[in-house]
């Protein structure tokens, strides 16, 4: 039966995306519509202006965890010299 | 038995390909009625765009999460390390009796801010 | 909305990083 229900969900979801598309087809004609459109389009390019500033966040962080661990390990050689001479 | 199973099997593979068809006719419709432009993007093309932000965003989720973790990982251990080796000098200090200079002022801010 | 998420992310990476910044500075000052 769960073949049978993935079946069913991908047909589904076949269905429903074309709804989506059927619903957009006359979007592009009607002046209000087409605004709207308009205004998704720069929305868009503003979440991946966005997403772009993420991303270099992400890859900042990441070389801050090297760094991190850097210290981390310098900072237990200190510790086990410190143990040494004790 | 079998038969009626392949027969059924055909019809689902059928129905899939008709669905197939029925998304790649409307797009092609739309994206004939609207094609692109430089300023305006037909819906056809927003809506995967969309799509394609929306992964991209889960994409960098599930990247930023483990670093932010072992971030604080990192952290803690150092904050241990640094504690234990504290304790440490302070106990050879106390054996050696040899007087080590008070923290300084920047010293004692980073402790703060380590604690 | 996607793009409110989005910005959530990104304040709180960037918080994160402020916050290492301190930490890296604080550790090493600890260090010498």
């Amino acid at each position: 039966s769960s073949d049978l229900e993935r079946l069913c969900s991908h047909v589904n979801e076949k269905i429903s995306n074309i709804k989506k598309t059927l619903s957009l087809r006359n979007c592009g004609q009607e002046p209000t519509l087409k605004s709207m459109l308009h205004k998704i389009g720069d929305e868009i390019i503003v979440v991946n202006e966005l997403l772009n500033k993420l991303e270099l966040e992400i890859q900042y962080q990441e070389q801050t965890n090297s760094s991190l661990k850097e210290l981390c390990e310098s900072l237990e050689e200190d510790y086990k010299d410190v143990e040494h001479l004790k | 038995m079998e038969a009626e199973v392949d027969k059924l099997e055909l019809m689902f593979q059928k129905a899939d390909s008709d669905l197939d068809y029925i998304q790649y006719r409307l797009e092609y419709e739309i994206k004939t009625n609207h094609p692109d432009s430089a300023g305006e993007k037909n819906p056809v093309t927003l809506l995967k765009e969309l799509s394609a932000i929306k992964s991209r965003y889960q994409t960098l989720c599930a990247r930023f999460k483990p670093v932010a973790v072992e971030q604080k990982e990192t952290k803690s251990r150092i904050c241990a390390t640094l504690n234990k080796t504290m304790t440490m000098i302070q106990e050879l200090q106390k054996q050696t009796d040899v007087e080590l200079a008070p923290l300084t002022e920047e010293e004692k801010t980073a402790a703060d801010y380590l604690k | 909305t996607l793009k409110g998420d989005v910005n959530i992310l990104l304040d709180k990476a960037r918080l994160e990083s402020q916050e290492s910044i301190g930490f890296i500075k604080a550790a090493k000052v600890m260090m010498k």
